[in-house]
């Protein structure tokens, strides 16, 4: 019988048990089982998976909990600065973006630099205009911005030091 | 950061990470989630492999990789490889963080050296899990 599998993560951190509420545990539990349902529809029906990781990512992206897409964390001039990439083992082809603003999905611009084939990687504003040309959807900063990471990032900046995603109080110089 | 790795039913493997890098970064600062090789790589001789953690380690040991590398060269085990390089050789240089793993036979691996990764997976026939601390 032909068999499927896949795995997701949303970071890693030095964040401790006592830090996460039984409510963000739930809401956590719940970004993470629609990811995994998002690339499963796609196994399951024969999809591939290219197909499969870029569903369960953009369901990540668009979770505000994960630091990815929807719920990014703020970067010292408060904007936000996407990277993504996505590769096929099949084939070795890869599409990767980098330092690319107000792409709503930039998984999915990842795919599209891979399914051009003329680059692997693309950044910043040219990396946009790729994703005006393609068609992917553009957004406001806005739409990334949470509560969460606007106290993340204004505590990180009262420091003037950079902090990974998942971390309570542990900052990295 | 987030990621995912998936092998499908004509035993293709992909893999692909995301993310918003660190908070306050400076200077357009990049991490390891656009690189191939050290965030993200897929090689259906080998294995799927997504990356997180503090890019800079990940970039400075090239971690997706070299795990791929460790069961080409070395024949070793998914699990034994990503041991190796996320529970070894990146805490001995000060990296902190983990990976998500998959090969061709569906072996699914889940490494990290930080207090905590969120992380779920699932295979054909079985139910979804998940899982945030050990």
């Amino acid at each position: 019988m032909k068999q499927f599998a896949l795995a997701i993560h949303g970071g890693a951190g030095t964040l401790l048990p006592e830090e996460i509420t039984p409510e963000k545990q739930q809401a956590i539990d719940e970004g993470l089982r629609a990811a995994v349902s998002a690339g499963e529809a796609i196994l399951k029906n024969g999809g591939n998976a290219v197909e499969a990781v870029k569903m369960a990512v953009i369901s990540l992206e668009n979770c505000p909990l994960f630091n990815a897409g929807k719920g990014a964390v703020l970067d010292h001039e408060g904007s936000f600065e996407l990277e993504a990439s996505i590769m096929c083992g099949e084939t070795g082809e890869a599409g990767a973006v980098a330092g690319v603003r107000n792409v709503k999905n930039p998984v999915a611009l990842a795919e599209e630099v891979l399914k051009d084939g003329r680059f692997v990687m693309l950044h910043g504003e040219g990396a946009k205009d790729f994703a005006t040309e393609k068609g992917l959807e553009l957004v406001e900063d806005e739409y990334f911005l949470t509560a969460g990471r606007q106290k993340q990032w204004e505590a990180a900046r009262e420091t003037g030091e950079m902090l990974v995603d998942h971390d309570g109080e542990r900052k990295f110089g | 950061t987030v990621g995912a790795v998936a092998l499908d039913m004509d035993g293709n493997l992909a893999a692909a990470t995301s993310t918003g890098g660190l908070v306050n970064k400076q200077y357009s600062r990049l991490g390891d989630s656009a690189v191939i090789g050290a965030g993200t790589y897929a090689d259906n001789d080998t294995c799927a492999i997504s990356c997180t953690g503090y890019g800079e380690y990940f970039l400075r040991n090239v971690v997706a990789f070299d795990i791929a590398a460790r069961m080409d060269y070395g024949a070793k085990s998914l699990e034994k490889s990503a041991q190796e390089v996320v529970m070894k050789k990146l805490v001995e240089r000060g990296g902190e963080g983990g990976i998500i793993g998959l090969d061709g036979e569906g072996n699914i691996a889940l490494v990290f050296n930080s207090a905590g990764m969120y992380r779920a997976w699932v295979k054909s026939g079985g139910e979804i899990q998940t899982a945030i601390f050990e």
